[in-house]
């Protein structure tokens, strides 16, 4: 059964550098992985293809009005480490809704049976959590992915966003939407609280599952267009990608999660 | 005539903090000042009026299907400084359009004529940057604000928004949407490199209007619900905000910008 993983995180918290890792990290524990770029910004894969932004399936869309079995090899691109990539893409600013790239580009992936065409194992959809509607709220209501890992930092705006997005995972819950396996810290190195992530974690029902250090190297492979794996293949940064790739592919026991009140955030924020 | 702004940036960037600030500098400079949240976070007036968050329109709305003369008094909130404070609230996560609270905050203000009621010089719009799209866009979209300030630090992911804004503002230049009056730099500090921010707002074809330095009294004072104005009166920081809002009442030349492609800044970020 193909397992379907949503990374869900507040804009420029880490979720294309972890989600390329993870996936990279994914495929060297034997699996073969689909990594979708959901962020209309389409940057999640571009550091498994050399510094290339692949077609997004919106553009492809956008000029033949879907996706067929010839064009679909134009969005689906084998990357670095044989992670099979693809970026969702989104419209114009001021034009309809963010999340329609992603609307489109999960109902094609669909619509082409991709997942068995490219005999994919694991699917991980990047997502931006900054707001939980439209087509980014689409990972998890539909269920598409059975679990979600959010990456947060210590910061209030980041947590806030991660309570946003366990609000919309408490909300459809019932309803077979996707379930909260955990947090990722990534506080990229801003004075690292970890008591602040992890009570909050604990609050909302869940715990942390990975801890990225702040490693300058990974902005610095990003500039070649390359992951820390090639870059720096003896970094021990690339042990918490494998970590969590493990703990991934092993039994998992996701939750419903329990979303905060605004104001218990900020009082629990300000007392930490 | 009415001065309306709208003060856009990504989330986390400093919105609430500067628009807030920059309202009792304007109630300073002898303006009466309106100035409305429009992040569905809800947390753009709360320093004003003492670390307390105001029943929002949304809300009223919801349980009252309108705002009526005799509810807007529990919606328009005097702050800090003579401020009229009002936030426009959001729906629940994975329920309809995040901008929602917006849409229908803005109508309701027109509905209820608000401005003259309250005699309002200058309105303030503090909206959230992730997204344009909805109700996010609404304020440059229908030329609500004639004139946008847009907020961000050195970092690609905040340039990369204030990007997507000015693509938003381009769209609707010439049906009478808000125009560009220039960039508030903000990079609270992090290993400050003003030159980027100063390379990209003339790019796009305008200039940075004020530079808030890192101050950590800052988010000191937002954690006792109240601004610099009160815990810090002598701080050379207000000296920023003040000068911001002399610029504002001057006259002022906002423009029709010039959007970036996302090429041209990945590689222009990378060179500076
Ligand atoms: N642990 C970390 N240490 C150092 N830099 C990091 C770390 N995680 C992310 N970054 C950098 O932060 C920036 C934003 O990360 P990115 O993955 O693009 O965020 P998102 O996809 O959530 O918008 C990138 O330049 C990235 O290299
Ligand atoms: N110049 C600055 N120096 C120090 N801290 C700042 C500065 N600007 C903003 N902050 C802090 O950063 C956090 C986010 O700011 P906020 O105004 O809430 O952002 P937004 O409204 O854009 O989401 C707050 O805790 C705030 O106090
Ligand atoms: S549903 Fe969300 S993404 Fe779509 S238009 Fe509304 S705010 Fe934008
Ligand atoms: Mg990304
Ligand atoms: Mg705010």
């Amino acid at each position: 059964k193909i397992k379907q993983i949503a990374l869900y995180g507040k804009g420029g918290i880490g979720k294309s550098t972890i989600s390329s890792h993870l996936a990279v990290a994914l495929t060297r524990l034997g699996k073969n992985v689909l990594l979708v770029g959901c962020d209309p910004k389409s940057d999640s894969v571009i550091n498994l293809l050399n510094g290339i932004i692949p077609k997004t399936v919106l553009d492809v869309v956008s000029q033949q009005k879907c996706i067929s079995p010839s064009t679909v090899d134009d969005v689906i691109k084998k990357g670095y480490g044989g992670v099979w990539c693809c970026e969702a893409g989104g419209p114009e600013p001021g034009v309809g809704c963010a999340g329609r790239g992603i609307i489109i580009a999960i109902e094609s992936l669909q619509d082409q049976d991709i997942f068995k065409k490219y005999n994919i194992d694991i699917v991980i959809y990047d997502v931006p959590g900054d707001v939980v509607c439209g087509g980014f709220a689409m990972p998890i209501r539909k269920g598409l992915a059975q679990e979600v890992y959010i990456i947060t930092s210590h910061e209030f705006s980041a947590l806030y966003a991660a309570n946003n997005i366990i609000k919309g995972i408490r909300r459809f819950a019932d309803a077979g939407g996707g379930l909260l396996s955990g947090i990722i810290s990534n506080s990229r190195g801003k004075e690292g609280k970890p008591h602040i992530i992890d009570n909050f974690a604990n609050a909302w029902g869940t715990k942390i599952v990975a801890t990225i250090p702040w490693d300058s190297d990974l902005p610095g492979a990003e500039l070649h267009g390359k992951t820390l794996f090639q870059m720096h293949p003896l970094s021990p940064t690339l042990n918490e990608f494998m970590n969590l790739g493990k703990k991934i592919i092993s039994p998992t026991y996701p939750v419903s999660p329990t979303p905060l009140d605004y104001k218990d955030m900020y009082v629990m924020f300000k007392k930490l």
